[in-house]
């Protein structure tokens, strides 16, 4: 199965 | 000075069931507008974000923006304390070291009040880009629910592919293989419907385990909203009527 992505792939820390 | 009453004080108890395993401590954004809360489970893999405007609220005042940091496990046990009927109210002070909750039934004359202790958490704000999502699917929440248990049972990852016909669910496991696949179903039966808006088919992996914790929020809403980007995470919206939006977003599974 894939690897699990992080949110922070994503999205910026503001 | 912040406060805010709630008639229907049942919804606050079925936000916080939805969002009490996912999330532990989150700082709850209060403004004269609303209150919004946006906070990752610990693996950063899942993010809830919260929106309830000041309208929903029998009466809501804020005089300044404040920032209450708040336990949401404490307060998931504090909200215990409400009957399904209450009514309830949230107060803080200035600078406050704890938020106040008042849960009241006016048949029964019976009310019951708490602090809870505010906690200090430095947790960083993500920046979630807005997205043009190519593909919206609007299922039935308790049908959405139903599917990724039974999916759940059978892998942990499922995959979903949207086109213009259909929105499939497939899994891939030792048991075998196979798909739930949903056409555009326009039943006069409203909340039966499944209404496909697919501008760009969209095909990713998730791990089954999340969604299930999102679907907690299914008793919010008749309707699950499916918002898909191939390049962007899952969002999995539960629209709260004439109050606001608890949005859930799940990174995807990367396949090889």
């Amino acid at each position: 199965k894939g690897a699990q992505k992080s949110l922070g792939n994503f999205f910026k820390k503001q | 000075m912040f406060e805010a009453k709630l008639t229907e004080g049942l919804i606050l108890k079925k936000i916080v069931e939805s969002i009490k395993d996912i999330v532990t401590d989150v700082n709850i954004d209060i403004s004269p507008s609303g209150i919004s809360l946006q906070a990752m489970d610990s693996s950063h893999v899942a993010l809830v974000s919260l929106n309830l405007s000041m309208d929903g609220f029998e009466h809501y005042r804020a005089d300044t923006n404040m920032v209450l940091g708040v336990s949401i496990a404490n307060l998931a046990k504090v909200m215990k304390l409400a009957d399904n009927n209450d009514q309830i109210t949230l107060q803080a002070d200035q600078e406050a070291t704890h938020l106040k909750i008042i849960f009241e039934n006016p048949k029964t004359e019976r009310t019951t009040e708490f602090n809870l202790n505010l906690i200090t958490i430095d947790s960083e704000h993500l920046a979630i880009p807005e997205t043009e999502y190519s593909s919206v699917v609007t299922i039935n929440s308790g049908e959405f629910s139903k599917i990724c248990k039974e999916l759940f049972s059978l892998s942990e990852t499922v995959q979903i592919t949207t086109n213009t016909d259909y929105v499939q669910f497939s899994v891939e496991g030792e048991v075998g293989s196979g798909q739930v696949r949903l056409g555009h179903n326009d039943s006069e039966k409203k909340e039966d419907q499944t209404i496909l808006e697919v501008s760009e088919s969209v095909q990713q992996q998730f791990a089954i385990r999340y969604l299930n914790m999102f679907n907690k929020a299914s008793t919010l809403s008749s309707f699950t909203r499916l918002c898909l980007h191939q390049e962007q995470p899952l969002v999995v919206e539960f629209k709260i009527d004439n109050l606001g939006v608890l949005k859930y977003f799940l990174a995807p599974k990367i396949s090889d």
